[in-house]
């Protein structure tokens, strides 16, 4: 028997642009997800540990195939109030997704069939980045929107004080500047697409700040803590022609 | 010109 109860719902909003169809890896330890996004230049990896669920409980391994854009679309309509509760038995075909709205005591039931996903393990190596800095994730997400208003990708610049986002496009350029007081090795420089870095920022609602861990030629980290877990995003580099 | 490099360059699959 599999259930777990979410209050966080919207880090399905977060992540449905990017991936349209995942496995969760539910465990006794929590429920994971590592996906690659079709354009093969982003990465989502979320874990929730089994403490940030009221309840959780999981008895046996268990991979559910389910599409995120329906999942979207369900918890989309329950608004941002409503729990999500996931439960399987053991029957791994379908699995049930129940939605509470705490304050009306709406119950929206649904038995959904599991998708035969046919995904990968992806290795992500470990790596040391030049710079691991922490910004307010809603700064972060204006940053992104302002800029791609007019501008397609975006160049980073941090040194010891500040990191600064600039760009330029057929009509001209912009840039934005934060301050920040996170510890460098030295200066960096890389370009990142805006569009990517737009849909990363849609689960500002989920953490007040956000780390970007950044290093020229590698790819960089977008991350977002949850309580009792993390959704990180990586973003493949741009490199010069 | 910027060219967007891909993840598997990185990344392997298992």
């Amino acid at each position: 028997l599999f259930h777990a109860r979410f209050e966080q719902a919207g880090l399905v909003d977060a992540i449905k642009d990017l991936i349209q169809d995942s496995d969760f890896h539910c465990r006794d330890s929590g429920i994971a997800l590592r996906n690659m996004d079709n354009s093969q230049v982003a990465v989502v990896v979320i874990l929730l540990e089994a403490g940030g669920f009221l309840p959780y409980h999981c008895d046996r391994r268990l991979n559910l195939g389910i599409s995120l854009t329906s999942l979207t679309k369900i918890v989309h309509y329950a608004g941002d109030e409503a729990t999500l509760a996931l439960k399987a038995n053991d029957n791994p075909d379908t699995f049930n997704l129940v939605l509470e709205c705490l304050q009306t005591g709406c119950i929206i039931k649904y038995d959904i069939k599991s998708r035969d996903i046919d995904q990968e393990h992806l290795e992500i190596p470990k790596t040391d980045y030049a710079a691991t800095i922490t910004i307010p994730s809603a700064e972060f997400q204006r940053i992104c929107r302002n800029l791609s208003q007019l501008l397609e990708s975006v160049a980073n610049e941090a040194s010891e004080e500040r990191i600064k986002f600039s760009s330029s496009g057929d009509i001209g350029s912009g840039s934005a500047t934060l301050r920040h007081n996170s510890d460098l090795t030295g200066p960096i420089a890389l370009t990142i697409s805006l569009k990517y870095l737009v849909n990363f920022s849609k689960a500002t609602a989920l953490s007040y700040s956000v780390t970007l861990s950044l290093s020229s030629e590698v790819p960089q980290l977008v991350e977002y803590k949850v309580e009792s877990g993390f959704a990180r995003f990586y973003f493949a580099p741009q490199i010069g022609e | 010109v910027q060219k967007q490099q891909s993840l598997l360059s990185f990344f392997t699959k298992a």
